[in-house]
């Protein structure tokens, strides 16, 4: 039993404190222990050095390093905070914090938002929205003329533009996501809550004095 | 059927590459 407990124990790169990334994230810090050693699976299953690089994001996402996908590369993207191409302990804490049953709603619907912007103009663009329409279509086994996706986009674009100028801003978005409320179902990960279910930590519980009760 | 009256973010938001539990599939 003892032979597992080290105050030596070899964080990744980017390790952060625990008890620091819980105060900022809905996480405990056992939930937080639980997700590094989450983290340190995903960061070593191809190249094993305590980073998620893309392909090791593809590879825990669709079970294939080589299967690129728009939105999947957005999220690699808005979860790279940093943006020098790997995914660092913390910012994998504090993105899944987004997720989290209890994180508050409007950060997840200004994630979304962030998450559509494809070019980061600050508006979700008419073009845009159709670029992913068709990503989606190219992903599923749903074919659809070009002229009923014009249609769906424009349907959906003058639903969501209420000011009519082209483009939606995050105030618009905000108020059709109230409209559509399962717009960001898939911004909430329940599986959070079960965390520490999934990845005991045994070994670092004994760093942290964990005070939640 | 051709979903005309689907919202197109309502579609959009099925891609597997937006369902994050994957990630903790063992």
């Amino acid at each position: 039993m003892g032979c597992f407990h080290s105050k030596n124990v070899n964080h990744t790169p980017g390790y952060e404190d625990p008890a620091l990334l819980a105060d900022e994230t809905p996480f405990t810090v056992s939930e937080v222990e639980a997700l590094y050693e989450l983290f340190k699976k995903l960061s070593s299953s191809i190249i094993d050095d305590g980073l998620i690089h893309k392909e090791e994001f593809q590879l825990a996402l669709f079970r294939n390093r080589n299967r690129r996908n728009l939105f999947a590369d957005r999220i690699f993207d808005l979860f790279d905070v940093k943006r020098n191409g790997v995914i660092e302990f913390g910012e994998f804490v504090r993105s899944l914090g987004v997720f989290h049953p209890n994180a508050p709603v409007e950060e997840k619907i200004k994630f979304a938002f962030r998450l559509y912007d494809l070019r980061r103009t600050g508006f979700i663009e008419r073009e845009e929205l159709k670029e992913m329409v068709i990503a989606l279509l190219h992903e599923s086994d749903l074919v659809i003329s070009e002229d009923v996706i014009e249609m769906i986009v424009d349907k959906t674009f003058s639903d969501a533009d209420t000011k009519g100028d082209g483009k939606i801003d995050d105030e618009e978005w905000k108020q059709f996501v109230a409209k559509n409320p399962s717009l960001i179902k898939n911004m909430t990960l329940p599986y959070l809550k079960d965390i520490t279910l999934a990845f005991p930590s045994f070994v670092l519980s004994s760093e942290v004095e964990n005070l939640e009760t | 059927t051709a979903p005309v009256t689907m919202n197109a973010f309502e579609l959009i938001s099925k891609s597997q590459g937006l369902n994050l539990s994957s990630l903790f599939e063992k």
